[in-house]
């Protein structure tokens, strides 16, 4: 009976067309996302991944991955990586280039942020389901907290803290500060 | 496949006490020593806290899942799940108390809901949920929380971290905290051996000289310290283009002059909105009651 289960199942699917991007912004890029939802056969491999692009300058929130380690290869271009651990030590502020790879850990905070040149990459991660929570954005972990409570863990006035929670209105890919409309092709 | 081999040959359990205190500005964490061999066959740690009346434990997580039982005290509880919508809606408290100022000064009533208030609810958060005494509180991997003591006793919750599930994909025997805010310690760093410590950053300076043989200068000078959130890490710079806001901010953020610990004071009290609080028994009263009174009707 396994034709009828693996021997047929759907192995490949594309995740470089644009027109299958799942976050897409004009200014910042894209980001496409393939799990055990729209390729079933990773809930067998418990393996996802995730091909991103972002534009010249152009930052891919600070976030972190629930469930999964996350593995970076470079395809194009180059961006500037930061990496946090818990103890908020950098354990990696470096420009990862074109056939490089660099290893997220479950949890590490990550900042991804393209050179002039874009970026684009694809990453693996070990859970067919992965997850992650950006820091700064409209659906970040400091918008779901209130002001009140922002305010006094971080010491700043509660101007600062409705600043720090609303100032930015993009939800995963940011576009560089100060540059104007910039659609690519 | 919960503990490694030779792990759980156990020969005598005794009754473990915590051994290690991390005392904060409003609280107090007591860790069971992980590295026992009790914890390391069962795969999970557990830790105590005691939040002080106004203290705010800062929003973390861990990488694995926690089940919190409110041992003793009050409290409210926010979550950061991912994907979930801001759903509790307010006036911020200053655009509240300058409402009630120019009511004040108007002499007048309270102005209609149609004047003068439309776009002025000031802030929106994800669902504020009461800690009870006697409470489970579920935790998911991953999903970053806060806590607050808003009644008259200390808040007690005792948390226990299944360092062995699945979801866990790090140290399966030492749970690692991230937090979101404030400088605080690690919880389980001493316990670890200083010997594994230092072969952590030993590891660290191998790969930060691998980084710069390769050319690409540590921009920050490398930040190593066993204290700190997740944002200290990061470029300042970086960290305030992220968020569109000033350096001075986004040092705020990093927060490395902070000495307050993992529950820090609000002197003035937390005013969040949040869901009415009602006792188990008001509770069981009501639904008695409505059970009574509308009897058949839908």
């Amino acid at each position: 009976g396994l034709e009828e289960t693996i021997c047929s199942a759907r192995l490949s699917e594309n995740i470089d067309r644009p027109s299958e991007a799942d976050v897409y912004s004009p200014e910042a890029g894209r980001l496409t996302t393939l799990n055990s939802f729209n390729l079933p056969i990773l809930s067998f491999l418990r393996l996802s991944a995730e091909k991103g692009v972002l534009y010249r300058n152009a930052i891919m929130a600070p976030h972190y991955n629930l469930n999964a380690h996350s593995i970076i290869y470079g395809v194009r271009g180059r961006a500037r990586i930061q990496i946090v651990n818990a103890q908020g030590n950098s354990v990696f502020d470096d420009e990862l280039r074109q056939g490089q790879i660099v290893v997220v850990p479950q949890n590490f905070a990550v900042i991804k942020q393209a050179t002039k040149e874009g970026f684009e990459w694809v990453s693996f991660k070990t859970c067919e389901n992965a997850l992650f929570q950006t820091l700064a954005g409209r659906t970040s972990a400091i918008r779901a907290m209130p002001v009140e409570v922002i305010s006094n863990i971080y010491q700043i006035s509660r101007e600062q803290a409705h600043r720090l929670k609303f100032s930015r209105s993009e939800t995963t890919l940011f576009r560089p500060e100060n540059q104007g409309y910039q659609r690519r092709e | 496949g919960r503990a490694r081999e030779n792990e759980c040959q156990i020969d005598r359990l005794t009754a473990l006490e915590p051994s290690n205190r991390i005392q904060a500005e409003g609280g107090l964490t007591e860790v069971w020593d992980c590295q026992d061999q009790q914890f390391r066959c069962s795969g999970v740690t557990v830790i105590r806290r005691t939040i002080e009346r106004n203290g705010l434990l800062l929003p973390s997580f861990t990488s694995g899942p926690e089940l919190i039982y409110i041992e003793q005290g009050n409290g409210i509880s926010g979550l950061m799940i991912p994907g979930c919508p801001e759903t509790f809606e307010s006036l911020s408290t200053q655009e509240a108390w300058r409402e009630g100022m120019e009511r004040g000064m108007r002499g007048g009533r309270f102005q209609g809901q149609g004047q003068g208030r439309q776009g002025r609810f000031q802030d929106q958060h994800q669902k504020i949920r009461h800690l009870r005494q006697g409470d489970i509180f579920a935790m998911p991997a991953g999903v970053a929380h806060w806590a607050y003591n808003n009644g008259d006793e200390p808040l007690v919750a005792v948390i226990l971290i299944d360092t062995s599930n699945h979801a866990n994909q790090l140290d399966k025997d030492v749970p690692r905290r991230f937090y979101l805010a404030g400088n605080p310690e690690q919880e389980h760093e001493q316990q670890q051996g200083r010997h594994h410590q230092r072969r952590e950053f030993q590891e660290q300076g191998q790969q930060q000289q691998h980084h710069q043989r390769r050319g690409g200068e540590s921009r920050r000078g490398g930040r190593q310290s066993d204290s700190g959130n997740v944002f200290s890490g990061f470029d300042t710079r970086t960290l305030a283009q992220s968020f569109g806001v000033s350096e001075e901010i986004a040092q705020r953020l990093q927060a490395e002059q902070d000495e307050r610990g993992n529950i820090v004071l609000v002197q003035e009290g937390l005013h969040v909105v949040k869901p009415p609080s009602r006792s188990y028994e008001e509770r069981e009263e009501r639904s008695r009651g409505s059970r009574s009174r509308y009897g058949s009707m839908n």
